[in-house]
């Protein structure tokens, strides 16, 4: 079984270009093990 | 007779000896396959999709059958003397962590109250950050990122996306909430019932490039996902990633097909197809929403917030409607409320 999370989260702008820089950040990599409860991002 | 009777007192034996070589086989060839895969991911190597000939054929499978089959022989009560032994076998197989299991293994009568065990108390400890976003299961991380583009897409595998909004349902609160943000810039956040209230006055913008209004005195908001694929002997029950207030609830019962990693690779969107809970609300920043993907050998979602939700239901043959089945909770604009690491749904066989 798979679980899909979709959530809005902070972006910050850095000002010269505009491009979103994300305040988000995601604390794992794409394959990494995880468990309940542990954090995903902050 | 007899002389022909005797001919044949090896063709079960025979049979048997076939089967067994060919299914033998078949998982030789399958740990050959998921060797090389892991050896392609070490290498950083990244297979396209590419959709193959068993992929079309497990369309024209009855997989919703093979699934109740499936419960309905995992659900057969197993003799107190085997249970250890059983279930030893099974996490031997699939890598399971028996000394979490909260329960001695005696007293899970069944195949199924073994596989949808909790864990001892503190197995799982939460993440206590306030700012912190913490994983609903336990499992393994295929893709993560932000929802950019008006399309809103999000990568099945490298070569095929599929939509935020097909995953989700057309009557997702997302579309408001983007929509709520473009149109009402002083939409202020009334208690989260109503039309007016779905907006949020958090913006998220599909367009690419964001434009930063520099005036602007709302923090600007993204979109983000992630995807994590449970193996069959992880501890299978969903938790709350943040205090959330679940609004909604949509079941699509969809189709059943494996979500291994082969079938992302070879099914066109994938979870859009197969049956799915999505739980949908708000937290501290806003919409979050939550699709469990159901899969043939574990079809069922039970839910804690509404234990009476039946799902992997035979399909009645005329009614093949593709509209989610949803419900609102009560009371209004307020929903379910959760904390972070609350139980809220589980997985089943069959």
């Amino acid at each position: 079984s798979t679980v899909v999370l979709v959530f809005q989260a902070p972006l910050s702008r850095s000002p010269e270009n505009g491009e979103s820089s994300s305040d988000f950040k995601f604390l794992v990599q794409r394959g990494d093990r995880v468990r309940a409860g542990e954090a995903l991002g902050r | 007779g007899s002389s022909k009777g005797n001919g044949d007192w090896f063709l079960l034996p025979g049979a048997t000896v076939a089967t067994l070589l060919m299914l033998g086989v078949l998982h030789g060839r399958r740990m050959y396959e998921d060797m090389k895969v892991g050896e392609a991911h070490e290498k950083g190597i990244e297979f396209e999709f590419q959709p193959d000939a068993k992929s079309a054929f497990l369309r024209l499978l009855p997989l919703r059958s093979i699934s109740r089959c499936w419960g309905v022989l995992t659900s057969v009560e197993i003799p107190v003397s085997l249970r250890s032994r059983v279930y030893g076998a099974w996490a031997r197989a699939f890598h399971s962590n028996l000394e979490e299991a909260a329960l001695p293994l005696e007293e899970y009568a069944t195949l199924q109250d073994f596989f949808v065990r909790t864990l001892k108390e503190g197995s799982r400890p939460i993440d206590p950050d306030p700012q912190c976003l913490v994983s609903p299961v336990d499992g393994t991380v295929l893709r993560f990122g932000e929802i950019k583009g008006a399309g809103a897409m999000i990568e099945q595998v490298k070569g095929f996306s599929y939509s935020v909004f097909s995953l989700l349902g057309a009557t997702s609160f997302l579309p408001t909430i983007a929509k709520g943000d473009m149109q009402d810039e002083s939409s202020e956040p009334e208690n989260v019932s109503g039309e007016k209230s779905r907006k949020s006055w958090w913006s998220i913008s599909f367009a690419s490039p964001k434009v930063w209004n520099p005036y602007s005195s709302r923090p600007m908001k993204g979109l983000f996902y992630c995807v994590i694929y449970l193996k069959p002997g992880d501890y299978h029950r969903v938790h709350a990633p943040a205090d959330w207030n679940i609004l909604a609830r949509r079941h699509f019962s969809g189709r059943l097909y494996p979500v291994n990693e082969r079938a992302t690779r070879t099914i066109r969107n994938l979870y859009v197809e197969n049956e799915r809970v999505v739980l949908e609300g708000l937290w501290q920043e806003g919409f979050m929403a939550l699709a469990a993907v159901g899969a043939t050998n574990i079809g069922s979602i039970e839910l804690s917030i509404e234990p009476e939700l039946r799902t992997n239901q035979a399909k009645k043959k005329f009614l093949h409607s593709e509209r989610p089945e949803e419900r609102l909770y009560e009371p209004d604009g307020v929903g379910r409320t959760l904390k972070k690491g609350d139980e809220v749904a589980a997985f089943n066989m069959g």
